[in-house]
């Protein structure tokens, strides 16, 4: 890095954790399903 | 000491002074070889005078004696000679730069020049490696986040298409729809409460 | 114009030869073969003849042997040009040191400042290559933190819905 131009490190250096954007998926997905489940339960109820 | 005329050999291809040398040693074989002929053909024409008197010592004497007296004319003779070439005709002047030297004229580096120059092309040769690395890691980002894209676009395709189901089953927003539904059970409450006051 | 080197070359060697000749005059020549010359006047004169005939043949032969073995008619008329083209500088011209290193310091340069300036040419080109890819980079990372947004508000969005559904379940609990 001390031989490349400061903006090329610089957008090197702040590179994202993509895995950890995937793996934050993971919960928006079963509070989802979550939802869903009492969802079902709510519908049942109101039927 | 001897002017090996170093320059001058590297531009003829062979020193001045050999050449010359060359020249002298085979003019001197030359005179050599004519003497011996002539002095073999003397010889030979007195054989056809049987009664005379020359013998062929005599003859070798004459033939040294002229060959002594040419030998110290033609060493005088060839040292102007060489004298003249050297100086005028197989000599650079010192003025004068060979083509295939003008970069010593157009670039007279220093020895710390020639390092800085050097120094700057290692560092060339650094930042474009560390460029190159850096392109690699760039469009391996690049390749990464496609994969990172297409994940999360299918979960917004997902929601979107919970979104559209439900849509599709006259619910378009759930959380109204409860709240609407909270109200009206709230509202029963009250005129299910009302209505037992008044029965009592 | 001053002669060339090779018709100054010619005209010195003619010279030699000229005066190596007249050096060995007949008289001289018979002068030391005295008593053969007394005996044959005519033999002694046409042997001198063939004698300075047969030396004359034998060191021109050798000279053109020279100038054909070192190509040096070309080779003079090259080395006059390139003096008449510096005619015009006083100072010394520069010479071998005889130091290797020292001397193939300079030959060296041209080819370091070409190397010097492909490497500075394909640097450019690779940062600007580099700039272009790290845009799309920037622009793929606002993209994914974008959709992670989106994804965030749809979550959110239906975390409300459980929110208000609880309620409703307490209400008809009531």
């Amino acid at each position: 890095p001390t031989y490349l131009q400061t903006s090329q490190a610089r957008v090197l250096s702040t590179k994202p954790n993509y895995q950890q954007i995937l793996d934050e998926q993971g919960p928006v997905l079963r509070c989802l399903e979550l939802v869903l489940d009492e969802l079902q339960q709510t519908l049942k109820l109101l039927q | 000491s001897v002017n090996p005329m170093a320059y001058e050999a590297q531009f003829f291809g062979f020193t001045p002074q050999t050449c010359m040398l060359r020249i002298y040693i085979a003019f001197q074989d030359y005179l050599f070889e004519v003497m011996l002929v002539v002095e073999s053909v003397i010889l030979k024409k007195l054989d056809g005078f049987p009664g005379c008197k020359i013998s062929p010592l005599q003859i070798r004497k004459s033939t040294e004696k002229f060959l002594l007296f040419m030998k110290e004319h033609l060493d005088k003779l060839f040292s102007k000679m060489e004298e003249v070439l050297l100086q005028l005709v197989l000599n650079i002047p010192k003025n004068v730069l060979l083509p295939e030297d003008k970069v010593h004229e157009q670039y007279p580096y220093s020895k710390e020049q020639l390092e800085a120059l050097q120094d700057e092309i290692h560092q060339l040769q650094k930042q474009y490696r560390a460029e190159a690395s850096a392109g690699q890691a760039l469009r391996a980002e690049l390749e990464e986040q496609k994969a990172v894209q297409a994940e999360l676009e299918k979960i917004l395709q997902w929601f979107d298409g919970l979104e559209n189901t439900c849509r599709e089953h006259g619910t378009g927003n759930f959380k109204e729809s409860f709240a609407f539904l909270t109200q009206n059970a709230k509202r029963l409450q009250d005129v299910l409460k009302d209505v037992e006051e008044k029965s009592k | 114009a001053a002669p060339g080197r090779a018709q100054m070359f010619a005209t010195v060697v003619d010279t030699f030869l000229e005066k190596l000749v007249a050096a060995g005059s007949y008289q001289r020549f018979a002068n030391c073969y005295r008593c053969f010359y007394k005996l044959q006047p005519e033999m002694t004169r046409s042997i001198y003849d063939q004698f300075i005939s047969q030396l004359q043949a034998s060191i021109k032969e050798e000279i053109q042997e020279v100038k054909n073995e070192g190509n040096l008619e070309t080779v003079f008329n090259s080395l006059d040009k390139i003096v008449e083209e510096a005619k015009n500088r006083e100072e010394p011209a520069w010479r071998p040191s005889g130091i290797p290193e020292e001397d193939i310091r300079s030959a060296m340069v041209p080819y370091l400042l070409k190397h010097r300036s492909y490497l500075q040419k394909i640097l450019k080109e690779k940062e600007e290559e580099n700039r272009k890819v790290a845009e799309s980079v920037l622009a793929g990372r606002d993209r994914i933190a974008e959709l992670q947004q989106q994804i965030q508000a749809r979550k959110h969005a239906w975390q409300a819905i459980s929110k208000e559904q609880r309620e409703l379940v307490m209400t008809f609990k009531e």
